[in-house]
Formats: structure tokens, C-alpha cells, sequence
């Protein structure tokens, strides 16, 4: 009898790879055991092959290298065990431009399964936004919230023939 | 289930009743440095039942009442609620909507309540169990803590997935 | 006879108020001893005031405005004890585009009296820049190096004049 | 005083010998992720004399010498010389310019040398104190290490002060 936790394992690694390979293209990762002995207590690590790359250490990875290895991770968490809703906070500030269309391929991806709320201070990621949310902080110090549904930006054209 | 929407009074930067709705899909949060952005997702950590200050920046739990400003005095209480749409029935609770409220006063009187009814931390994690929602350290990133991902421990990694199992 | 410590701490507060208040218009900064009966060992901190806020820890801060108040406190410490040369790498990636500006003042304020080399993914910040170096991972997993002064991308004219 | 050159060979990921011309006022350096900059600005701290590894991202000090890639072996010594304009006498040298040598090989042999003629660390250091540079704590910032300087300690605090006291 598999544990629960081997068979999560198992379906997190099948994401992993499918959405580390779309992230890093040609590049694979999995999930593995540290000790295999011992599964219901032993710890985690990745193995990943970055293209043209030799990944010895984690810690040697760029900025940028690691936030896209940590979101592919938790976003093949996400997909072998959906959650109603995922909340980034600027969690695309260290990405190239490169990355950062790869990253909102992401968003793409999961918009219909999935509620996303995602802060930013990028112009790319505002723009795959349903609705923005736009925070000020008034002269008294205190937090307004605007709201604006942004499929109704579209040219009125297009909005009467939907 | 989604999220449908929050309203949070007295909470951080939040000094007047802010009510905010929400839908499926993608929604973006912008706005200038400090302008409360993170806040609102510290909000929802809150609301959840977080336990710790240092998960929303905080040293004692009370710093998450709004302290005043400079025109504006301290307020005694915060109070979050965040109303979820259940009309596929995922919460076990038999309501198409479910209100979960957390408050908090000065006076370190803290309480939760559940579709107006008083509730406990436990009974909130009870319900939440079962829609991958947790502590929801895998679902809700904070600024920052994209890259401390990478930094966790191996026995942290494990912990993750375990949780979404 | 103050200690040298107390002379650079008054000179570095005189930067730090000057500095911090371009950053944080209307706002004021202070680097305070911890325990003023021991100055020889004391730790320091921040007394900071933000307009409209009151600002009762600094954990409470915003990300941007944490990378603001650390980048007033290391160019007040940079003008009161000059160094040859300053590296920054991506240390702007927090900020909005208001507070960009500021910082990219910051470096405009400096660039004659000391050399800085910043790295970043921002283009404001690269077109501040005297040079430009840009790095690219080729094929074989090995980083190159290509330079480019800017001041020669001045139109031909201008150039000629100079 | 200012930086004039970088020559790094076998360090991180310069395989080849890359030799960086710098000048005074401001330089930026671009590119992707995971090209290399902040590769960069890590063979400076090492040459200037970083010991730990951890300054340099790194577990063992080895990991600075560049470890291979998918069609190049990996090599078995490190180097990098750094050039310093000292056409003003910042630096208690008789040179108008100073060039610092740092190398290291996999059985751990390392050497440090000034214009040429080897050194040791402590020589180094004496070199750099009066110009500001020491430690280099307040004038390197390192990637993500911005919001680290306000979660550090009062006393670290203190003492990049008095580094550059
Ligand atoms: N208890 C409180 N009372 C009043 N104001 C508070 C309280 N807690 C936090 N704040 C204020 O909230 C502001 C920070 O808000 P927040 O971190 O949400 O900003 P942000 O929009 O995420 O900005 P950034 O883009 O820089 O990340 C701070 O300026 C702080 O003064
Ligand atoms: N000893 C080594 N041998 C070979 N390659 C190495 C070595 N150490 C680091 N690297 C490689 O260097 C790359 C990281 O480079 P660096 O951190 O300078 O990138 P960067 O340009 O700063 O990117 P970012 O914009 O994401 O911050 C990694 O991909 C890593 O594989
Ligand atoms: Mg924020
Ligand atoms: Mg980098």
C-alpha cells in the first residue's frame, strides 16, 4: 500500500517535468527522496538539468533561475493537487523578459481552472489581468481599493458583438 | 470554489470599511510602493487563521490593527471576513456561500465566526482541510519568499507537498 | 575626545536626513544608538518618519519602501565616507516607477564623484548608463562579455562637437 | 582610485579568459538570467578577498572554479585580476596602478598577489583599508541582499559603520 505521500510525490513529479520543460525548454527536474530507506520521513531535493548547463548546487543558480525552478515546483503542486485560488506578490520581479513571458504562460494556463490573484508592478502581467485591482494610499495614510473589470476596456466594437 | 470577496475594517493600512469583490479568474493588484498591496494578502493569511506575527510581518499580533496615521487616530479592533463561493459544494458546509470572520482588539480578545456563527481556529481548519486550502503555504506566496523556496530545508519541501496531498 | 565612531555616526545622520528626505519627500531619518550609555558598544536603528504614516516597525513596511530607506542609509554612508567605487545588483527591482526615478536620481547625483556599476533588468536604469556591458551565456554554458560606451550613441553632430 | 580592469579566467561561469575594460561614472550591466552578471560581481568580492563561501553563493570554495558544462570539461583553477587606477595614491603604493591577483585550484592551493609579486591575505587587507573598500560590506551590494539591510541586527548595523568609519 503506497503512502499518501508517495503517490502525491509521483503526480507532482509528472507536472514538474511537463511545466519545468515549458519554463527551461529542454531542460527536465524531478522531485527525489534524499534517503529512499526511509520515505515516510525523508526530506526532499531537486534534481534538475538546465540546458547547456552543468547544476551542481542550487545556491549557484541565478536570481532569476531560481524564482522560475520555484514556480515551476509549486505550480506542479498545483496542478496534480488543485486549490480554489493561488495569491503571487510580485513573484516575477528578478525575470527577464524572456522568463516573464514564459511566467504569464503560466497564468495563461491555469486562468481557467484556478481563481489567480497576482500583485505586480510589471505593465506585462497588468495585461492578462480579467480585473485590476488598483491600491492607493490616500493623504490620511489609509489604503483605497479601485476596482475595473478589464474585459469592458475592450473597443466598444467588440464588446456589442459578444 | 473561489474566492468571491473580503472586506476588511481596521486591519494594517485599512482604516476605513474596504470592501472588495472578487471573481474567477486572473486579477492583478497594482498601486504604488506601500500603498497597501501586500496588506490585503496579509489579510487573507489572517483571516485564515494564521497564528504566528511573522507571517504578516508583524512582531506581536496586535501590530495588524491599524495604528493610526498622521491625521487619523489608532483603532481599537480589526475585523477581516472573507465570503467563498460554495455552490459546487466543496466546503463541507451546506450553504452556497460561506462567511468566515476573524477579529481581533486591542485588548487580545481574538474570535472567529463561520456564517455569522461563532466559531474556533479548529473548526476553520475542519473546514478548509479538505480543499487543499491548509496553512496554505503552497497557495498564498508572500513578497519575497519565491526565492526562500529554494533555500528550504529538504524536511520544508516535503512538508509542502504533504500538505497539498 | 568623541570616539571615531560618534564623529562618522553624526556625519553619516547628516547625509542620511538629506538623502532620505529626496527619497521620502517631506519625510525625515535618523540613525539612533540603542543605548546611549554605552555608545563605545551600542547597536544602532532607524527613527524614521514617512509622510501621512507612522511608522511603528520597519518590518511593517512595504517592500519598496524597505529598499528605499536601506539605499537612503547606504548612499548617506557613501557621501560621508567616500568610497572609490559601488556595486549594485538589482537592488531597484521593488520599486514603482515613482520611486525609480528617485533612485535613478540618486545615481545621477553621484556619477561624478565615484564610479558605480549596477547591474539591472530595468530599462530606465540602463539608459542612465555611460557604458554598458552585456552578458550572454552562449551555447557552450559560458558566459561573454560585450561593451558598449553609450555617450558614443550620441547623435554624430553632438559628438563631434564635443 | 577607480576600477579600470577584470580579467577572470576559470571562475563561476567564465571558462574562457574574459578580460572587462571599466571606466569612472556609471556602468550597467544587462543580459538574461543566468548569463552570468552577478557571476561578475562575485569575482570581485573573491578577489578583494572574500573567505566564506557562503559571500560567494556557494558551499565549498571550489564552487567558484568553473565546473563544466554540457560540452566543456571543467577546469582546475581559478583566477582573477583585478585592476585598480591609483593615479591619485588613494592606495599607499608607489604605482599608478595596482593589480590584484587571486587563484585557486581544486587541491585547494591559493595564493593572492599584488602587481605581481605574491602576497597574503593581511597584505591585501592593510592595501585596502584606507581606501574605503575594506570588507567591502557597505559598497558591494549583493543580489537580494537590499532588504537585508533592515532585517539586520542594530549591532551589524553599527559595524557598517564603523567599517567605513
Ligand atoms: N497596523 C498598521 N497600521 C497602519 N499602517 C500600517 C499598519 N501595518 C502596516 N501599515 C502600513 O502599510 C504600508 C505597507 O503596505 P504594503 O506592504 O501592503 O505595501 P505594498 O503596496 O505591498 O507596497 P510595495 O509595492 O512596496 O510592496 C506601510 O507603509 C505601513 O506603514
Ligand atoms: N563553478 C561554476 N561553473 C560553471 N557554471 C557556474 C558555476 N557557478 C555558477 N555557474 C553558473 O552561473 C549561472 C548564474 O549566473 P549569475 O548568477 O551570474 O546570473 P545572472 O546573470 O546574475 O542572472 P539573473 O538575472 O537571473 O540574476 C548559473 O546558471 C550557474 O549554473
Ligand atoms: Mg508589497
Ligand atoms: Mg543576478
Amino acid at each position: 500500500m503506497r503512502s499518501v505521500f508517495m503517490v502525491a510525490l509521483e503526480d507532482v513529479n509528472r507536472s514538474f517535468q511537463a511545466i519545468f520543460s515549458q519554463l527551461f525548454p529542454g531542460g527536465s527536474a524531478t522531485v527525489v527522496l534524499l534517503d529512499t530507506e526511509n520515505p515516510l520521513q525523508s526530506g526532499v531535493d531537486f534534481e534538475l538539468s538546465i540546458p547547456a548547463k552543468k547544476v551542481r548546487r542550487m545556491s549557484l543558480l541565478s536570481g532569476g533561475e531560481r524564482s522560475m525552478v520555484a514556480l515551476a515546483f509549486l505550480f506542479a503542486i498545483f496542478q496534480s493537487r488543485p486549490a480554489p485560488f493561488v495569491i503571487l506578490d510580485e513573484v516575477e520581479a528578478a525575470l527577464d523578459d524572456k522568463n516573464l513571458a514564459r511566467f504569464l504562460g503560466l497564468l495563461e494556463h491555469f486562468r481557467t481552472t484556478a481563481q489567480l490573484l497576482v500583485i505586480s508592478h510589471q505593465k506585462r502581467t497588468m495585461e492578462v489581468a480579467d480585473v485590476l485591482l488598483g491600491a492607493t494610499m490616500d493623504k490620511s495614510g489609509t489604503t483605497k481599493v479601485v476596482r475595473e473589470e478589464i474585459s469592458k476596456r475592450l473597443p466598444l466594437a467588440i464588446r456589442t458583438a459578444e | 470554489m473561489y474566492l468571491k470577496s473580503l472586506t476588511i475594517k481596521g486591519f494594517k493600512s485599512f482604516a476605513e470599511t474596504t470592501k472588495i469583490q472578487l471573481s474567477p479568474g486572473v486579477t492583478v493588484v497594482v498601486g504604488p510602493n506601500g500603498s497597501g498591496k501586500s496588506n490585503i494578502v496579509d489579510s487573507i493569511v489572517w483571516v485564515l487563521g494564521a497564528q504566528g506575527p511573522r507571517s504578516l510581518r508583524s512582531q506581536k499580533m496586535e501590530d495588524v490593527i491599524f495604528a493610526g496615521s498622521n491625521n487619523r487616530a489608532g483603532l481599537g479592533r480589526a475585523e477581516v471576513t472573507l465570503v467563498i463561493d460554495n455552490s459546487d459544494g466543496t466546503l463541507p458546509i451546506p450553504a452556497a456561500e460561506v462567511a468566515i470572520t476573524r477579529s481581533l482588539s486591542r485588548s487580545g480578545e481574538s474570535d472567529y465566526s463561520i456564517n455569522g456563527s461563532p466559531a474556533r481556529l479548529v473548526d476553520l481548519v475542519d473546514l478548509l482541510a479538505d480543499a487543499h486550502v491548509g496553512r496554505s503555504q503552497h497557495v498564498i506566496i508572500g513578497q519575497g519568499q519565491i526565492d526562500q523556496m529554494l533555500s528550504a530545508r529538504p524536511e520544508e519541501r516535503r512538508a509542502i507537498i504533504e500538505e497539498a496531498a
